[in-house]
């Protein structure tokens, strides 16, 4: 989803 | 996970451990912004809040949690430890710090991806991070020399997120509907305030002296 993919960054 | 994101990574997992390493083994701070490590405490805290929420992997936890770890230690250090402390140049490293975290905050309220708690305070952390090497640039101007630990630290949290520019292009290029303006530019911006100070640094590095 949107959130989880985008948020997968430090 | 793309060879640049690993790269930015494991340069900013390096600066963080060459500055543990100059305040734990030789006790001193000496030309460390203590402002600019209070902003970084600050930077991964706001960032950071859905550690518990949402997992990603194992790796990005254990960077989280370095990331946090290191972060608030090395607060802890410059401020609590008394050897450290005393290394602390505290007459220059006078950057209204604080008149940065403001304007952040209401910039992530006015500009974010989505309205909610986690997202415009994880919008917050990253313009924080974009300005929250300036008390350090200013302390760096004021005392002049540094010693070749301190330039190794800022050299490497700079190069990092310029790193990170490089995923960006990449995942642009090869992930679709990956387009994020706000991590874009912040991350420029934050990487551009550097320039200055990678001009001096590989002017000095290519002559072998330190960085002054």
């Amino acid at each position: 989803g949107y959130m989880d993919d985008y948020h997968d960054e430090l | 996970m793309n060879i640049f994101r690993l790269a930015g990574d494991m340069t900013h997992l390096a600066s963080v451990l060459v500055l543990l390493l100059k305040i734990h083994t030789i006790k001193s701070c000496a030309g460390v912004s203590l402002r600019t490590q209070e902003l970084y405490a600050i930077v991964f805290a706001t960032r950071y809040l859905d550690i518990f929420t949402s997992f990603v992997s194992v790796y990005n936890t254990f960077m989280k949690l370095v990331f946090l770890g290191s972060s608030f230690s090395i607060v802890w250090y410059m401020r609590y430890h008394k050897a450290v402390h005393r290394t602390y140049d505290r007459e220059q490293d006078t950057f209204r710090h604080w008149f940065l975290v403001l304007p952040c905050l209401v910039l992530a309220l006015l500009i974010h991806e989505k309205f909610t708690f986690l997202e415009v305070l994880w919008t917050f952390s990253l313009y924080l991070e974009a300005v929250a090497i300036l008390p350090q640039l200013v302390l760096l101007q004021r005392t002049r020399n540094i010693d070749n630990l301190t330039g190794q630290y800022i050299f490497l949290l700079g190069g990092y997120r310029g790193l990170y520019i490089l995923n960006w292009i990449y995942r642009y290029f090869t992930e679709p509907h990956f387009v994020h303006w706000i991590t874009w530019i912040a991350g420029l911006v934050q990487t551009l305030l550097y320039a200055d100070f990678f001009y001096y640094y590989f002017l000095r590095f290519i002559g072998g002296r330190g960085v002054e």
